[in-house]
């Protein structure tokens, strides 16, 4: 479950 | 996109663009910390390689390029412009900044959620970027006399950890997130730090003084 949220981040 | 996340942004662009106000009208920067500058900088660094490997939004690779874009030009601004060296403040600005990426590195090795370059620098960021500010608090402390455009900024930039985390909250609650402790622990210590700030700041707008904080 490696999606990407947070990483969407600044 | 929630409001509290765009607000946090917008927060943080206005801290930038006032100390820029600071910076290239005034020509000064005394009362900011170069050390605090130059830790931003290695945090946008880290932080935002995946420019290379990742795309999300216009938004999000705009607004990466002007925190990168800003953080460089302000720490050329303080250590090349030849006015504007003139004006720092350099034997307040004596906080030891090296430990703090030293010890952000030996966290972020140890407590990380994968082991790949990308996600190590990630999450050494968020952890070089809560403390990052300790340097300014410190010189803050020491001056005398802090000027308007100064509080303001250490003011905006300390607001807008605050408006992530609940963004954070906002996120958890109503798109489904899961826990990320580490974004969000650091984003609470970060905001943590200038609680001290945001105090006096609030104190001496209120009573229309000027801005001291205690030694």
């Amino acid at each position: 479950d490696e999606e990407p949220e947070v990483h969407d981040e600044l | 996109m929630n409001l509290f996340r765009l607000l946090g942004d917008m927060t943080h662009l206005l801290s930038i663009v006032v100390l820029l106000l600071k910076i290239r009208t005034v020509k000064s920067c005394a009362g900011i910390s170069l050390k605090t500058q130059e830790l931003y900088v290695i945090v946008f660094l880290t932080r935002y390689l995946d420019l290379f490997t990742k795309y999300y939004s216009v938004y999000n690779t705009a607004m990466k390029l002007v925190f990168l874009g800003t953080s460089i030009g302000i720490v050329w601004y303080m250590r090349y412009h030849k006015v504007v060296k003139q004006t720092y403040s350099k034997d307040e600005d004596t906080f030891k900044h090296y430990f703090l990426i030293l010890l952000s590195i030996i966290l972020a090795l140890l407590i990380h959620r994968a082991f790949d370059v990308i996600e190590v620098l990630w999450t050494f960021s968020l952890y070089l970027e809560a403390v990052a500010i300790l340097p300014q608090l410190v010189l803050l402390q020491k001056s005398r006399n802090i000027d308007t455009l100064t509080g303001d900024y250490v003011f905006l930039l300390g607001a807008y950890r605050a408006l992530y985390i609940l963004n954070w909250v906002y996120r958890f609650l109503m798109e489904n997130h899961k826990f990320r402790w580490i974004p969000w622990i650091s984003g609470l210590v970060q905001t943590a730090l200038y609680a001290d700030f945001f105090y006096y700041y609030i104190k001496s707008w209120k009573n229309r003084e000027k801005l001291k904080l205690p030694a």
